[in-house]
């Protein structure tokens, strides 16, 4: 089973 | 004072419509140079990234950068009013509370306006690093939206693989599995046929169909699609409008448990 990122975890918020 | 006239206001209808199902409630950046969208969807797995240069308009004023805080499907529900070889005519005072939208058809003569209240959005601006992709592919954007159409049947994941024997989608689900292998294709005549693999290493990543679905939406902006992978980073879909500006996705990958 694979479980969705999300892009908080890639992308920093300015 | 935003003004901006678009000869081909089609384009921007087919912008609103790639994007409208993603993201609701958007701020259209404007400043000097462009039109901007930078925004994520409510669950933060996808973020869509669309520019429109100011080259693209035929007049684009814009003493002050603004941002028009519109709620997209509102904006889509004007755009079914505009013809299609209308021109677009955008604009908006600097204390915009308010868009005006017209739509000029040369040959009838007609010209059709509407006033659209702006929004204030909250936006929260993202830092996208610029990344160097160990993959990049090119390809046509109708076959990216057959292949992502058809493997929906199969399963709701789709596992995108580039190694040197070429570019691979699977899906597997309960009916089964299905695999659709592309190699690199720069012999038809057709520029827009080719498919381009530019491979630094191997990739595989996994995401979910639901949303390569929506960014297929985009197809009718460019007859190819642009496809950037690196090991455990979110993909990037791109479609270039001509040499105009682009609507970019940023989708993350789905992770082994």
């Amino acid at each position: 089973q694979k479980r969705q990122s999300n892009l908080d975890a890639f992308f920093g918020l300015k | 004072m935003f003004e901006a006239r678009l000869a081909n206001g089609n384009i921007f209808k087919m912008i609103v419509e790639s994007i409208r199902e993603l993201v609701v409630d958007v701020n259209i950046d404007c400043s000097t140079e462009e039109l901007s969208i930078q925004c994520m969807d409510s669950a933060h797995v996808a973020l869509v990234s669309m520019s429109l240069s100011q080259s693209a308009f035929d007049h684009f004023r814009c003493d002050r950068s603004l941002s028009l805080g519109l709620n997209l499907p509102n904006v889509s529900k004007i755009f079914k009013m505009m013809g299609r070889d209308d021109t677009m005519v955008l604009k908006a005072e600097d204390s915009a509370d308010k868009l005006m939208l017209m739509f000029e058809n040369d040959k009838s003569g007609t010209i059709a306006d509407f006033e659209l209240k702006l929004m204030a959005i909250e936006a929260e601006q993202l830092g996208v690093p610029d990344t160097a992709y160990k993959c990049s592919i090119s390809m046509p954007s109708s076959e990216f939206q057959r292949i992502v159409r058809d493997l929906q049947v199969m399963g709701d994941t789709c596992k995108i693989s580039c190694t040197k024997e070429g570019l691979k989608f699977s899906a597997t689900g309960q009916i089964g599995t299905g695999n659709i292998l592309m190699r690199q294709n720069v012999a038809s005549e057709k520029e827009e046929d080719h498919v381009t693999i530019d491979m630094e290493e191997p990739v595989e990543l996994n995401f979910a169909l639901r949303y390569l679905n929506f960014f297929t939406k985009a197809t009718p902006l460019s007859p190819t699609v642009i496809l950037k992978m690196s090991p455990g980073l979110p993909i990037v879909i791109e479609y270039p409008i001509e040499q105009l500006g682009h609507v970019k996705y940023y989708l993350a990958p789905k992770m082994e448990e």
